[in-house]
């Protein structure tokens, strides 16, 4: 029970380390048990550091290298155990162009054994859609869907 | 296993039949704000079984169901389908797929369907319960919510993980 | 004392209404006291109602209709009180480009009388800037700022 | 009355003496992920008095000052000035602008100065009570903070419209 928690922990940490370093270009990432005596009540402290950055409280992370860690964590727990599909609804908004690019390149490469829904409104991640769907309300307060062609989108 | 298509009617501002079909892969939708993309994330939730109309951005469940506009009435309930695939060569091909359907009127009372027969939730959650579809907290991460999984105390971090190991 | 409170409130409602109709191209908004009989404590709720839309709990406004809804009241409040200067810190994040563009027009219309200073990610934004700089970190953890010309920015 | 100028030194990511002058009418800054946009934010907040380490994203008032880099030594002291310009063509030349000055050292002790004059942080309070500079819950609007000013609660509205009033 303690042995199971323990080794998916440990696991997690580990995909954690790598994604991070990746999609931050360096950097370290750790996950802490705030009380290693009671691992059956523990609870877990993310610790984050970017790349050339000293280490210190998460809090004081930007907005966008918060999001960025978020998603590194995502991707280190579905890596140790994947869920048929994954729906993300805009949690891209916050990244900026060279941190998108590297999001992007990790949601295409978790793409092959994960199905992947995502709600979004830069252009980037758009183009690397399968399937892409544009939601209007042509008539006031009435979504209606409407297929988009990769090749032909506008703007 | 993978999500192949979603049909939603009457739920939130989607008040006609409506079907999405999935990639296997990415599957993106886009739109202005206001359009009912983030009403979708939601019906997909809703369908799996959410049980809070709070976490649906409702405050009570009754507030699901398409309330009209100017020009449109009201509806008196709604039903949303998901249907999996199951991708599963050794199943006969009648039985590749399997559709969930939540359906609710406005009276408060509510239906569940598995293959359009009626079934419990309970039905449904046990069906999912080696798949992984239905409540991870890390499968579904609803909009303004990504960098909760970073601020979040560390109780709930321990949640995550629990749910995972 | 609580004549003073409710003049404030009407006169902000009032510019409420107007500025959300601006901003939304139509629809309605209002200040409603929870206990009317009891304005020297009551609390005040929220009501809008986007254009072709039916009233509802605020909660079930869109990311983006929350924002331009919170951004009216902003500038209802400012046009009742102003202050010298506003902080605003990536505000336009969630705004889709044709509320974005309808938010830089006021923007620019308050800052005839008010001091803005705004983070942002969005280029229509910084176009709209009198003054544009740049914060980088070329140097790995050290905050640097650049003055941008504004003619000549990248991207 | 309007914000002529910011001074920054030590205070988290700008450990060297760093200049921002504003425009009268909208001043943008913009830049990458973590470069230290919203530290300039922060920086103004704190200069105006903030006492809270938390709504500054640290967890002690320590955390604000420049904790060094892979490649630099941590500082023991951070320092910002806002300059205010009177705008009042009726007051001489060297009455036009006001200088408000915080200095925190690791030791936990905390100066104020006006126009380069020990002060207390009431002196300041005292000097805006009448421009609504300060911490008018509506002037200083924070990253991710524009959707709290509609979620939060009707008692937290009412003091919107207290601090208005
Ligand atoms: N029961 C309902 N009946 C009709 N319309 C509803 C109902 N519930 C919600 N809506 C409408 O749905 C809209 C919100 O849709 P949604 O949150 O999906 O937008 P969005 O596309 O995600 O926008 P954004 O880009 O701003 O996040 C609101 O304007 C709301 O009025
Ligand atoms: N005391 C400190 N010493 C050194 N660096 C610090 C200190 N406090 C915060 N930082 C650094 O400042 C960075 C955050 O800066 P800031 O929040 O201003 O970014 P930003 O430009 O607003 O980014 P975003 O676009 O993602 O919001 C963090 O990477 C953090 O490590
Ligand atoms: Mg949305
Ligand atoms: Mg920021």
């Amino acid at each position: 029970m303690e042995k199971k928690f323990l080794q998916a922990l440990q696991a997690i940490e580990k995909n954690f380390l790598e994604i991070f370093a990746q999609l931050f270009g360096g950097g370290q990432a750790f996950l802490k048990l705030t009380d290693p005596d009671n691992v059956l009540e523990s609870g877990i402290e993310i610790i984050a550091q970017p790349p050339g950055k000293k280490l210190q409280n998460i809090s004081l992370l930007s907005g966008g290298e918060k999001a960025l860690t978020a998603i590194a964590l995502l991707f280190a727990v579905l890596q140790y155990k994947p869920v048929p599909f994954c729906v993300l609804d805009e949690i891209d908004s916050s990244l900026d162009d060279s941190n998108l690019s590297r999001y992007i390149r990790f949601l295409k490469r978790y793409a092959a054994g994960t199905q992947f829904i995502v709600i979004t409104h830069r252009r980037k991640t758009m183009e690397e859609a399968d399937v892409l769907y544009g939601i209007t309300m042509e008539e006031q307060g009435i979504s209606k869907v409407v297929s988009l062609n990769l090749n032909q989108k506008a703007g | 296993m993978y999500l192949k298509s979603l049909d939603i009617t009457g739920f939130k501002s989607f008040p006609e039949k409506t079907q999405l079909k999935f990639s296997s892969g990415i599957t993106a939708a886009v739109g202005p704000n206001g359009c009912g993309k983030s009403n979708l994330v939601d019906a997909i939730r809703w369908a799996l079984g959410e049980q809070s109309a709070k976490l649906l951005r409702g405050s009570k469940m009754d507030d699901l169901i398409f309330n009209g506009t100017a020009r449109r009435k009201a509806l008196n309930f709604a039903e949303v389908s998901l249907t999996f695939d199951r991708a599963d060569k050794y199943l006969p091909l009648d039985y590749q797929e399997i559709v969930i359907t939540r359906r609710m009127y406005r009276s408060g009372e509510g239906e569940y369907y598995l293959n359009k027969t009626p079934c419990r939730l309970r039905d449904i959650t046990e069906l999912f319960l080696d798949t992984g579809i239905g409540k991870e907290t890390y499968s579904l991460i609803g909009q303004g919510r990504v960098e909760q999984l970073i601020n979040a105390r560390p109780e709930e971090h321990r949640e995550l993980f629990e749910e995972a190991a």
